[in-house]
């Protein structure tokens, strides 16, 4: 986790879960069969989402849980995911 | 912009929708409107009509819900998620939730339902979420002004993929010829309103709005009159977004989308060039407002919630913007709609009120009715 984090440590469990939490809603397609993940051994499931919410709200495509990032995740939004579903 | 997987969308042109459940924040007859105006934005681009019926299963039902609702996507409390829609179909298919424990509003104070109901029967209607940021289905929440709302040019491209686009009628009107009827005069008083743009010019302070302006003098409110635009700027038309004057140059600034024409007085100094030069980034489509400031000699031009600071004397753009109005000019709080500086306190239209900001201080001093600068 805390390679996620450009964030100081004291910040980094609240915005940890608000992120999961985000990715959870707008980045996880739901609904129907639950498709297997296949993902290579090292790689991570938030890495990738976080890759795929910055690259959808054209923000530099880091993996991490970056203050411009992080400002995307806190701003009102519509609940309908941004991946499709 | 993106539509859905499999591209679901209405095999029909008429729908119904029905309100079956309100919100405390807001009358009954506000949420019908709002609903009805956010309808009316799509059924401009597309040849969707809507009716609303009061009772029974209407194609797109619409409730303002809490929590977890039974349909598998849980409202959060306030902020974070403000309302979600289902796409075309049976049964859930087009219902449109919004969450109850936000504070909904028409105007600024709260969250403004005609811009997220837009959004949402966008969903209804077929469409996903766009990536462009000026877009309306861009996912996160951006204040649109009903009143001066028109459809952005990537959801018009989205909903007219599905739908074909709304065409005028190609045969013979059935209607007997009614000419063009002369549009009347805005209600000069209506109070809901504010103006599209504001400066002084010369002596005079000069109030646009619409196809109108009004000349007058800054202490004397007697004489107002309204003008139309055109008789006075004619390649301006009408809806001006907004306009400074830089008094040590005499010279004028008048905005409208990404253009911007110079003037001397009420004469045209050429043909009209892009707000880019001002080096605004290329995000911005329009400003909103712009008001020049005597003493720093610097222009701020307002976009949606943000403004910029431009150096007159250097000609450049300065570093470290956009900022936050709201963060800024602390007690202005909505869209600037447009501003002025006078006698040192810079005014701020936001809808119908006008906000007196007093530099000095750093705090607004007066907040005044936006109409009563004609004489309302």
């Amino acid at each position: 986790v805390p390679t996620l984090f450009a964030a100081t440590p004291r910040t980094f469990r609240s915005s940890y879960q608000l992120a999961q939490d985000y990715l959870d809603k707008y980045y996880t397609p739901k609904g129907g069969p639950q498709a297997g993940e296949m993902v290579v051994r090292q790689g991570n499931p938030m890495v990738r989402k976080i890759k795929e919410l910055q690259s959808f709200f054209g923000l530099q495509v880091t993996g991490k849980l970056d203050p411009t990032t992080m400002h995307v995740i806190k701003r009102p939004r519509c609940g309908v995911p941004d991946v499709a579903n | 912009y993106r539509l859905f997987p499999g591209e679901p969308k209405w095999k029909k042109n008429i729908l119904t929708y029905r309100v079956s459940k309100y919100t405390p924040s807001m009358s009954p007859a506000e949420v019908d409107k709002a609903v009805e105006m956010a309808l009316r934005a799509w059924s401009t681009a597309v040849p969707l009509n809507f009716v609303r019926i009061n009772s029974g299963e209407a194609d797109i039902m619409i409730s303002f819900e809490t929590g977890d609702h039974g349909d598998s996507y849980p409202f959060d409390g306030p902020r974070g998620t403000l309302a979600h829609a289902f796409a075309p179909g049976e049964g859930l298919g087009g219902d449109t939730h919004f969450d109850n424990a936000e504070k909904w509003t028409m105007g600024m104070n709260g969250f403004n339902l005609f811009t997220v109901a837009a959004h949402e029967f966008g969903h209804a209607l077929g469409l996903g979420h766009s990536t462009d940021p000026s877009a309306l289905m861009y996912p996160t929440y951006k204040y649109q002004n009903p009143y001066r709302f028109h459809l952005p040019k990537d959801d018009v491209k989205g909903i007219q993929a599905l739908y074909g686009p709304r065409k005028t009628f190609p045969g013979k009107p059935t209607m007997p010829h009614i000419p063009p009827h002369k549009p009347s005069l805005p209600d000069l008083c209506d109070s809901s309103s504010s103006f599209d743009a504001v400066t002084m010019l010369g002596k005079e302070l000069l109030l646009f709005k619409d196809r109108i302006f009004w000349r007058r003098q800054v202490h004397l409110a007697a004489g107002i009159r309204p003008n139309t635009i055109t008789s006075s700027f004619p390649q301006l038309m009408s809806n001006v977004d907004a306009a400074y004057e830089v008094p040590e140059r005499g010279l004028a600034f008048f905005f409208k989308g990404p253009h911007y024409w110079i003037t001397r007085g009420f004469q045209m100094q050429g043909p009209p060039r892009t707000i880019y030069d001002f080096g605004l980034p290329r995000r911005v489509q329009r400003i909103d407002a712009a008001v020049y400031l005597r003493k720093p000699q610097k222009t701020l031009f307002f976009v949606g919630e943000e403004y910029y600071s431009y150096d007159e004397r250097k000609k450049k753009m300065e570093k470290d913007y956009p900022k936050n109005t709201e963060e800024e000019f602390s007690g202005v709080s909505g869209h600037v709609d447009a501003a002025v500086e006078l006698n040192g306190y810079i005014y701020f239209f936001s809808g119908p009120k006008t906000f007196k900001y007093d530099t000095e201080k750093e705090d607004v001093v007066s907040v005044v009715k936006s109409s009563s600068w004609i004489g309302c």
